[in-house]
């Protein structure tokens, strides 16, 4: 099974 | 004081109907560079990113820095009463809460303002970092566009394989399953026709395709899409706008548990 993956998994708040 | 005027007022309609599906309310950034703006979907999945430079308006001008809270919904009913032709003059004025849209038809025999009250939105804003992609396929959006909503028939997902010789987009369902294989073009009379892809490494991307055909309300502003992928990387979809700046769409892939 394929998860979907947040933005904010692959890029950090500032 | 902000006021920006654009001889194209549709460039500015289109940049609002290619994002508003995706946010439907966001905060503008001005400053004396430009309008930039950056915005996450309600889930949190996607990104966009606009930058509008000030030297691609026809007459620019920003005092200092401001923050517009906008809802793209209430802009996007207001700029469809613009005619096609129309001048576009967005103002802010000091010490108002307003965003004051003025049009102006080509013959100058009419003028429209409408006012559109400014909202107080929480925005945080994300690091993007600078990414070597291991690929990217530029192809004509519009293409893109038939072959992301054709997708969306099948599954809800797309995967997107790419290799030096062409690019593949596939997707399955409970209907069945079905790709289209699209080959880097060899010999085009024009340049906005082919498809191109550089490659340093191959890859193979799984992505919400709901979210893709979104991305494809700003397909009107160009007439090419590029597509920057990277193994276990956000999809990055930019669409040009004119050579005034451009809008980034940024995707979480799907990944394997």
């Amino acid at each position: 099974t394929m998860t979907q993956k947040s933005i904010t998994f692959f890029f950090g708040k500032k | 004081m902000f006021e920006a005027r654009l001889a194209q007022g549709s460039i500015f309609a289109k940049v609002i109907e290619g994002l508003r599906e995706l946010v439907t309310e966001a905060t503008w950034e001005c400053s004396g560079n430009g309008i930039t703006l950056q915005a996450m979907d309600s889930s949190h999945v996607a990104l966009v990113s606009l930058v509008l430079r000030s030297d691609g308006f026809e007459t620019y001008r920003c005092d200092r820095n401001m923050s517009l809270g906008i809802s793209l919904t209430s802009m996007s009913k207001v700029l469809k009463m613009m005619g096609k032709d129309d001048t576009l003059t967005i103002r802010v004025n000091d010490d108002s809460d307003a965003i004051v849209l003025s049009m102006e038809s080509q013959n100058q025999e009419e003028f429209a303002e409408y006012e559109l009250r400014l909202m107080d939105l929480d925005s945080e804003h994300l690091g993007i970092p600078d990414t070597d992609y291991s690929c990217v396929v530029k192809m004509p959006s519009t293409k893109f566009s038939r072959i992301c909503r054709d997708m969306a028939i099948l599954g809800d997902s797309v995967t997107i394989c790419s290799t030096k010789d062409g690019v593949k987009f596939g997707a399955k369902g409970d209907v069945g399953q079905g790709s289209i294989r699209l080959n880097q073009s060899t010999n085009v009379d024009k340049e906005e026709d082919a498809v191109s892809i550089e490659l340093r490494e191959a890859v193979a991307l799984t992505f919400a395709v709901r979210y893709l055909n979104m991305f494809c309300k700003a397909a009107p502003l160009s007439n090419q899409v590029n597509l920057s992928m990277s193994e276990d990387t956000p999809l990055m979809c930019e669409f040009k706008v004119g050579d005034m700046g451009h809008i980034r769409f940024y995707l979480a892939p799907k990944i394997e548990d």
